[in-house]
């Protein structure tokens, strides 16, 4: 009697499992905008064996974001999901693997990320700041102004803008706009470039530095700015992912990668 | 006069009762929450 198929995989057993973090892995490692995404729950698994010890294993994964930008040193586990009150954003991924003499690797990967609705956050939250575009016009004076605050104040590197990584407006009690942005240390300090920023340019990758800014302003009433830069220190880029090269580059949800 | 019951009503007399405290297995997919559901 021919022995019976294998039970089919359950989407909490071992092996999925370890198939889940491999393609976190891969998805993390292969994107060069916004943060981090962790594993929030393996939606489904299918697997279609394609002879001995080697199959072709299909996972549709739901993610969530996390507060760690991609270009962060800090290792996923250590990084806090983003929670429902900060607007949270999900990420649904298809992912092909091929196991082969037990060993995992990505084929294909494509993601779709987008935000929790607003209606669902102001319903159980009606003071929480909401999610707002990148290219919004308070959004845009405030991260310009918050990295002049920064750059006019440090003794360290001139820092330029990499990207916008996220944005909330709070309209009550007091409309207060949140930004988050990444950036890169110029080859200039900070008092050189008061004379010519023009000239300061990203350091190149075998030195480069980037790092993350968190920056609050409050609109009416006016009040002061309130900022936070941390440089992560120079990291070993992996040589076939290229690092973020495009200055002012910006993040939008939803973006597919494949 | 002897009558063919219906399968369905056969089945239903002869199956096995599951044991009492009896909890069927999680679907296998989809899987557990990890953080919340958006």
């Amino acid at each position: 009697v021919p022995a019976a198929p294998p039970a089919p995989l359950g989407c909490d057993d071992p092996e999925s499992e370890a198939a889940a973090e491999v393609a976190v892995s891969y998805i993390n490692g292969h994107s060069h905008h916004g943060y981090k995404f962790a594993l929030n729950r393996i939606e489904n698994i299918r697997v279609l064996p394609q002879g001995p010890n080697n199959d072709i294993i299909f996972l549709e994964l739901d993610l969530l974001e996390t507060k760690c930008h991609i270009l962060s040193p800090t290792p996923l586990a250590n990084c806090t999901v983003r929670s429902f009150t900060e607007h949270a954003v999900e990420g649904d991924c298809d992912v092909k693997l091929q196991k082969l003499d037990g060993k995992l690797s990505v084929l294909a990967s494509k993601c779709h990320s987008h935000a929790d609705s607003s209606e669902d956050i102001i319903r159980l939250c009606p003071d929480c700041p909401l999610l707002a575009r990148l290219n919004n016009t308070e959004v845009l004076t405030t991260v310009t102004a918050a990295l002049s605050a920064h750059n006019s104040k440090t003794t360290d590197a001139y820092l330029r803008l990499l990207e916008i990584g996220r944005a909330n407006i709070q309209y009550h009690p007091v409309r207060t706009v949140f930004v988050e942005f990444a950036v890169a240390a110029t080859n200039c300090s900070a008092a050189e470039a008061k004379d010519n920023a023009e000239a300061c340019q990203l350091l190149p990758d075998d030195q480069s530095n980037f790092g993350f800014c968190t920056a609050s302003k409050a609109i009416h009433p006016s009040r002061d700015l309130i900022v936070d830069c941390q440089l992560y220190g120079h990291q070993v880029p992996t040589p076939d992912i290229p690092f973020l090269s495009r200055p002012g580059v910006t993040y939008s949800q939803g973006q597919d990668t494949s | 006069s002897v009558v063919k019951r219906a399968v369905a009503e056969v089945a239903q007399h002869d199956k096995v009762p599951h044991p009492v405290g009896f909890v069927p297995p999680p679907p296998p997919c989809p899987g557990k929450i990890r953080h919340f559901k958006i």
